[in-house]
C-alpha cells in the first residue's frame, strides 16, 4: 500500500 | 496515471460541466437535487484542503481547484441566481443522515487518525452516497430530463473507471487503498439501477421515465 500521507487520486 | 484514471476524471469533468451549462443554458434547476450538491461541495472541500500543504501536479491542483469551484458554483445558482426553479418540495432526503454515518464512520475506520486524513477518509465515505438525495428525487418526480440522465450517467462512470483504475494499480503497480476501494465499489453499486434505465431508455431516445 502507498503513503498515507499523501492521496494523488482525485 | 493510467487510462482507467484519465478517463474517470474526464468523465468526472465532464459531468460537472454538463450540469452547470444545463443549469446556465436553461436559466433553471428543475430536477437536480440541491442536497446532493451540498454534499458534493462537503466532499471536495473535505478532501482537497491537501491542496494547502501537499503538491502532486499542475493537473492534480487544477482538477481540484476546478472541482471545488464548480461545485460552489452550482450551489450558488441553485440556491441564490435560480432559486425560484429549484425543486425544494421534492428535494426532501434528509442529508444529516448521510452526514453523521459518514463522519463516525471514518473517525472509526481510517489510515491514520489525524484531522486531515479523517476528513479525507469522510470525503470518501461521503461521497458514496452523496448522490442518493438526487436519485431520491428523481424517484419521487417519476422522470428525469435527457440532460440530467446524462449528468447522472458521467458522474455514475466516473467512480465506475475508477474501480478499473485501482484494479490496474494493484496489478501494476501494487498499490491498493481499501478504504477508497470499498467505498467506490457502494458508489457504483448505488448507480446500476440508473445505468440500466439509461442504457435501455434514454440511449434509445426516450425519456428517463420510472414505471408508475
Amino acid at each position: 500500500a502507498g503513503d498515507v500521507e499523501e492521496h494523488d487520486e482525485l | 496515471m493510467n487510462i482507467f484514471r484519465l478517463l474517470g476524471d474526464l468523465s468526472h469533468l465532464l459531468a460537472i460541466i454538463v450540469l452547470l451549462l444545463k443549469i446556465w443554458t436553461t436559466r433553471s434547476c428543475a430536477g437536480i437535487s440541491g442536497k446532493s450538491q451540498i454534499l458534493f461541495a462537503i466532499v471536495y472541500i473535505a478532501r482537497y484542503l491537501d491542496l494547502l500543504n501537499t503538491y502532486i501536479s499542475a493537473y492534480n491542483t487544477i482538477m481540484k481547484f476546478v472541482f471545488i469551484s464548480a461545485s460552489l458554483a452550482t450551489i450558488f445558482f441553485m440556491y441564490v441566481k435560480f432559486k425560484a426553479t429549484y425543486d425544494h418540495n421534492h428535494d426532501s432526503f434528509r442529508i444529516e443522515f448521510l452526514i453523521a454515518p459518514a463522519l463516525v464512520l471514518a473517525l472509526l475506520i481510517n489510515h491514520e487518525f489525524s484531522p486531515l486524513e479523517i476528513l479525507w477518509t469522510f470525503s470518501i465515505y461521503l461521497e458514496s452516497v452523496a448522490i442518493l438525495p438526487q436519485l431520491f428525487l428523481v424517484s419521487k418526480t417519476g422522470e428525469a430530463e435527457s440532460i440530467t440522465s446524462h449528468y447522472l450517467f458521467a458522474l455514475g462512470s466516473y467512480r465506475g473507471l475508477y474501480l478499473l483504475n485501482w484494479v490496474y494499480r494493484y496489478y501494476a503497480e501494487d498499490h491498493y487503498d481499501l478504504i477508497a476501494i470499498v467505498a467506490g465499489v457502494v458508489q457504483t453499486v448505488l448507480y446500476c439501477d440508473f445505468f440500466y434505465l439509461y442504457i435501455t431508455k434514454v440511449l434509445k431516445g426516450k425519456k428517463l421515465q420510472l414505471p408508475a
